[in-house]
Parts: C-alpha cells; structure tokens; sequence
C-alpha cells in the first residue's frame, strides 16, 4: 500500500508540469506576460490559463488539473497556439 | 472558426507549394498524394489553386523536421505536438513543419497524413484553431478519412471569410 501512495504525488508532480509545459506553449502569446505575473507554481496566473484552456475545449470551467483537463493535454494535437500570439 | 489577429491572408489567388523535406515513414509518392488532397480540400470551398514547384522558394514550403529546427517552435518527439504552421506572409508565412518522430500514415496506423496536413494548412491560409470540436481546425488529433472528405461547416464559414466562396460553374 505504501508503494501506491509514493506514486500518486509523483504522478500529480508529472501532471504539473505536463499541464505546465502546454499552457507555456499553447496559452501564452509570445509578446508573453511578464515572469513576474507567473508568480509562484499554482498562482493567479496559472489558474487563469487552466480557465482559459477549459474554455477554449468546452471543458468545465474549474481552473484545477482534473481529469478531463489532463486528458485533454496528453492528446496529440498541433503546435500553433490558442491564443492570439 | 476563428481568424490569426490582424486577419493575415494571401492577397493573390494561384499559391505555390513544395515539398523540400520527406518523412522515412511514407513513400515520397504518399506524401505528395497527401499533401495534394489536403490542399485540395481547401481549393474545392474558395478561389485558390495550388501549384507545386520542385525548387526554390514557394508561397507554402514544406518539410519534415526533428526536434530544434530553427524556427523557434521545436518539436517535441512522438505525440504531443504533431506539427504546425505560420500564418500567411512572407519568408516563414506559411510555411508547414510536420513533426519527423511521429509515424506518419495514409491510413490509421499513426497518424495519418492528410489529417494533420489539412489541419494545418488552414493556418497558412490564414485560420486560427476552432472551438468547434466538429471543424478540421480543432486542436487535438481526429483521424479525417482523406477520399471523400469534405471541409466541415465551420472551417467552411472560416476560410470563405477570408476568400470568399468559389464561383461554381
């Protein structure tokens, strides 16, 4: 039982920063905000992008990592931007 | 559908296309098909043709790259990020990279050609990506068999926004 404890936190730290990768690429217009406004992990500025990814795929809008939204950003897609860039 | 900011078009209606660079997963005679039907799906909805030259510059240059490959979008190896396009302009615009560690396909075992092409063709012509699930210009992967495809409505709607509709005879 221990074993499977150890991996779900690693798992959710892939997920971090799976999710945080994508919403780098995708989700940040080159002109980009400044480093400042990414703040610490999980800040304002993260959860506003989750919001706009969850919006953008017709996701629920919740601004966390859940389920439907990693599986979303584990799917093969095309590299341009959804953003205005 | 939704348009690149400042609604970037080609201002002329007979673009050229070549293939500078091929995929070791398909035959070279694939990839041409490929490539034609992908463009062709896009000439059958507005006035433009596509003409293909085997040298030099063209409007739409295409190639298969790995990894870093100089235009600051680097790919990422299998999945992820399949491939992608600069909107229309010159030297880079329109410009189409397919990501080389993908297996590529006329069929479904990978990822098939024509699919991604199509896809990302639309951006050179001008398209942004769709929040319609049902348009070619969604996103994520969606296998599109390539005989018989007709563009979807919405990417219907958003490149004869640009061009207008092709006069039928």
């Amino acid at each position: 039982a221990p074993s499977v404890s150890a991996a779900a936190p690693r798992t959710t730290q892939n997920n971090y920063h799976l999710a945080q990768a994508y919403l780098d690429k995708y989700y940040t217009s080159k002109a980009g905000p400044q480093v400042g406004e990414m703040g610490a992990p999980g800040g304002r500025a993260l959860i506003k992008k989750i919001k706009e990814l969850q919006a953008f795929f017709g996701l629920r809008i919740t601004g966390k990592l859940d389920r439907p939204t990693m599986d979303m950003i584990k799917r093969p897609r095309c590299g341009v931007p959804d953003v205005a860039n | 559908y939704r348009l690149f900011p400042g609604e970037p078009k080609w201002k002329k209606n007979t673009l050229t296309y070549r293939i500078s660079k091929y995929t070791s997963s398909m035959s070279p005679a694939e990839v041409d098909k490929a490539v034609e039907m992908a463009l062709q799906a896009w000439g059958s909805a507005v006035p433009l043709s596509f003409i293909r030259v085997n040298s030099g510059e063209a409007d739409i240059m295409i190639s298969f790259e790995t990894g870093d490959h100089g235009d600051s979008y680097p790919f990422d190896g299998p999945r992820g990020t399949l491939a992608h396009a600069f909107a229309p302009g010159e030297g880079l615009g329109g410009d189409t990279h397919f990501d080389n560690a993908e297996k590529w396909t006329m069929g479904m075992n990978g990822f098939n050609l024509f699919t991604v092409a199509a896809h990302e063709f639309g951006h050179a012509l001008g398209l942004a990506h769709s929040t319609d699930p049902s348009a070619l210009m969604y996103p994520t992967y969606k296998y599109q068999h390539p005989y018989g495809f007709h563009l979807p409505k919405d990417d219907v709607k958003g490149i004869q926004a640009l061009y207008g509709p092709r006069k039928t005879l």
